[in-house]
């Protein structure tokens, strides 16, 4: 179960700080995975004071809703990065960027695709630059797109481009991966699949045996 | 007060914030780094084992705007159903109370009406109107709260509760259940030539997919 709680002494009326919360909480929280599990009690609660003297934002439309919302956005992700990063046995946290898609929406869909494949997770685990299960998790994510447009990377290392597996340093991609599980950093992995605006990040870790073992143990 | 907030909040380490960059700045405080906010979070004896704190409370001083985002699972908790009905009826919130331990799902009739009976008793000692109180749950599926516990508890946490960072600290402590770290953070930007604040705190480790609307 994930559970938050916003505050904000910034003055917005209702309808408006109930839409940028729902907008804020698909860039952020429900683009989280640690395994799949989608809990009883998810639950944020939002709530502004209006103590901050500012001027009354009424409006999405408005500059400072605008403003409003890129800050909520980076709180929120903030914390929902935090909570991939601590997922149950993880070593790493995983950031998927997906770009070349028609909207955020799509990019959004195939990066959750890849956060949450157990087979992914678990090479990042075994700190395998495994791109064919980096590509077939974004093939079943739902979205279509052409796989000749395919391109994948990790960190720096490009490992598919134009659909056509790429030579690499197989070492300097594993040790990449084995730094990040050494120092609990962060596994990029960079996806795109077209020419597309469209563009969106999803976050997840890696799977390790103490997943199993806390969750054997954690019982009702 | 303050060193029982401070040793709460130190009962397990913080998480690192990896904040995107943007035109704001990293503030300590969390839920109480904007105006209006206090916390507090302490040891109810709600858990099944150990001390770690397990029960926070976040106030406004002033009626706020409310809003919520919950899961979408069909299997909602009880907390998860009555947040609903509240936001329902009222756009505004002054107090969000959150245990850890048990998270009263598949509770059916009996889980309900502890809700029901926590969050009168937070109105009672805050003098709130019901609808103004929130209410969160996580921990073992399947359980009912430990009422007695928790209720016993609220007068030394409303007791608690403090506009410091420790008080924000201690209660996001307090919201942990498998977590290794705890989660908060807070910015403050400028909106419309006027410095605002907006800070959070969060918990979660395992049964994460979140699909909130």
């Amino acid at each position: 179960t994930m559970l938050g709680v916003i505050t904000t002494d910034a003055w917005v009326t209702s309808d408006v700080w109930r839409k940028m919360v729902q907008t804020a909480v698909n860039r952020s929280f429900n683009q989280i995975t640690v395994d799949g599990d989608t809990s009883t009690n998810d639950t944020v609660i939002a709530l502004a004071s209006g103590m901050s003297g500012s001027n009354m934002i009424s409006s999405l439309d408005s500059y400072e809703a605008k403003k409003l919302q890129v800050c909520l956005d980076a709180v929120m992700q903030g914390l929902a990065k935090s909570i991939a990063w601590d997922g149950e046995g993880a070593t790493c946290l995983i950031e998927v960027m997906v770009t070349g898609t028609n909207n955020e929406a799509e990019a959004a869909k195939i990066a959750r695709s890849v956060a949450s494949s157990s087979l992914t997770k678990a090479a990042v685990y075994g700190r395998d630059p495994n791109w064919g299960r980096i590509a077939c998790a974004a093939g079943y994510s739902g979205i279509p797109f052409q796989p000749n447009k395919l391109r994948i990377s990790l960190g720096d290392i490009l490992l598919m481009d134009g659909g056509q597996p790429l030579p690499f340093d197989r070492n300097a991609a594993s040790d990449y991966l084995k730094n990040a599980g050494k120092t609990h950093g962060t596994v990029g992995i960079h996806i795109s699949v077209g020419t597309g605006q469209g563009s969106g990040k999803a976050w997840g870790c890696d799977l390790s045996y103490d997943y199993v073992k806390i969750n054997a143990e954690y019982t009702t | 007060v303050y060193s029982s907030l401070k040793e709460a909040s130190n009962y397990i380490p913080a998480a690192p914030i990896l904040l995107p960059e943007g035109p704001w700045k990293q503030i300590p405080g969390g839920v109480t780094a904007a105006k209006g906010f206090k916390a507090a979070g302490m040891y109810g004896g709600l858990r099944a084992k150990g001390e770690k704190p397990d029960l926070a409370l976040v106030t406004c001083d002033v009626d706020a705007v409310a809003a919520g985002a919950f899961t979408t699972n069909v299997v909602s908790a009880a907390p998860v159903l009555y947040c609903k009905q509240m936001l329902d009826k009222s756009k505004m919130a002054r107090a969000v109370l959150i245990n850890a331990g048990q998270a009263n799902a598949a509770t059916g009739d009996a889980g309900y009406q502890d809700v029901i009976e926590c969050a009168s008793a937070v109105a009672k000692l805050l003098e709130l109107r019901l609808e103004e109180v929130l209410i969160e749950s996580t921990g073992v599926i399947g359980q009912r709260i430990k009422k007695d516990a928790l209720l016993s508890s609220l007068p030394k946490l409303v007791g608690l509760l403090s506009s410091t960072t420790e008080g924000a600290d201690s209660a996001a402590v307090a919201i942990t259940t498998t977590d290794l770290v705890s989660k908060t953070v807070a910015i403050e930007s400028e909106v419309g030539g006027t410095c605002i604040r907006i800070g959070g705190m969060a918990k979660g480790s395992g049964m994460i997919h979140p699909n909130m609307a």
